[in-house]
C-alpha cells in the first residue's frame, strides 16, 4: 500500500508545471524515504531529478518500494481538477496498474477521486557523480527567469561567466549582443533577494537558452535558485521546495569543436 | 563551431 497526502494541491500543480514541458512521462520511485523521479528529456540534453522527502508530507505510507510510471500530460489534466487549497492524496495498492489521486476541499464537503493507468516505462537511471563545483551562485529565482527570457531573444545560446566579482550572462546573434552582469549582494537585508557567489575558480560555460527557459518553469516553487558550475560538466539548476525537497535540472554544456 | 553535448556523455547508466 502506498499513500501520500499533501495539504495543498497547489504544490503538486507547481511541481508538475516544472517538469511537464521537458518530460512526457516519468517514473515516480516511492520508498520509505519519499518519492524520487529521474528522467532525461527526449533529446537527452537535460536531466530532471525530483526529490520529495516523506517527512514533508502530511501523511506518508509506503509498505513496499513502488515504481509508478505516469504520463505527465494525463497527470496534469487530473491536477487541473483540483483547487489550489484542496488536500491531495496519491494512493496505490502494491503491484497495482492504476494510481488514485484524490482531492478534498478544506471543509471536506467536496471529495473527488481520479484513477489513472500506470505505465511500465523502461527508463534508464543515471549515476550523478559527486562534483566539487568551481562556482555556486544563489540568486532570486525570478531574476534568473527574467534573464533567461530576455537573452533567449538574442541567441539560442547563453554564455555564463562566473568570477569572484559576479556572474555575467551573455548572448549574441543577428539582433546584436546582450550582457547582463550581476554583482554579489553587498548588504543582505532580505535573503531571498540576495545574489551570493561561492567561487573556487572562475568558469565560463555555454548553454542552450531553450532548456534554461524550461527549467525556469519551476520558479513558482522557490524564491531562490542555485546554479552550480564546473568546467566541462553539466550545469545544475536547483530549486528547493520548502520543507518537502528539491528539483534539480542538469544541463549538458555546448562545447567548441 | 559550438556543439550541444548530451547528458549521457557525462553521467553513466546504473
Amino acid at each position: 500500500m502506498f499513500e501520500a497526502r499533501l495539504g495543498q494541491a497547489t504544490i503538486l500543480k507547481k511541481i508538475l508545471d516544472a517538469i511537464k514541458d521537458l518530460l512526457n512521462e516519468g517514473t515516480f520511485d516511492c520508498s520509505d524515504s519519499g518519492i524520487q523521479l529521474q528522467a532525461m528529456d527526449n533529446s537527452h540534453v537535460s536531466l530532471v531529478s525530483l526529490t520529495l522527502r516523506s517527512d514533508g508530507f502530511d501523511k506518508f505510507r509506503c509498505d513496499r518500494n513502488l515504481s509508478m510510471g505516469m504520463n505527465l500530460g494525463s497527470m496534469a489534466k487530473i491536477l487541473k481538477c483540483a483547487n489550489n487549497e484542496d488536500n491531495v492524496t496519491i494512493k496505490a495498492q502494491d503491484n497495482a496498474d492504476t494510481v488514485t489521486i484524490m482531492f478534498e476541499s478544506a471543509n471536506q464537503e467536496k471529495v473527488s477521486d481520479y484513477g489513472m493507468k500506470l505505465m511500465n516505462l523502461d527508463q534508464e537511471h543515471l549515476g550523478i557523480p559527486e562534483t566539487d563545483y568551481s562556482c555556486v551562485v544563489r540568486m532570486p529565482a525570478m531574476e534568473f527567469a527574467r534573464i533567461c527570457r530576455d537573452l533567449a531573444q538574442f541567441s539560442e545560446s547563453v554564455v555564463i561567466c562566473c568570477t569572484k566579482e559576479g556572474v555575467k550572462f551573455s548572448a549574441s546573434g543577428d539582433v546584436g549582443t546582450a550582457n547582463i552582469k550581476l554583482a554579489q549582494t553587498g548588504n543582505v537585508d532580505k535573503e531571498e533577494e540576495a545574489v551570493i557567489i561561492e567561487m573556487q575558480e572562475p568558469v565560463t560555460l555555454t548553454f542552450a537558452c531553450r532548456y534554461l527557459n524550461a527549467f525556469t518553469k519551476a520558479t513558482p516553487l522557490s524564491t531562490q535558485v542555485q546554479l552550480s558550475m564546473c568546467a566541462d560538466v553539466p550545469l545544475v539548476v536547483e530549486y528547493r521546495i520548502n520543507e518537502l525537497g528539491h528539483i534539480r535540472y542538469y544541463l549538458a554544456p555546448k562545447i567548441e569543436d | 563551431n559550438v556543439r550541444q553535448t548530451t547528458i549521457g556523455s557525462y553521467f553513466n547508466k546504473i
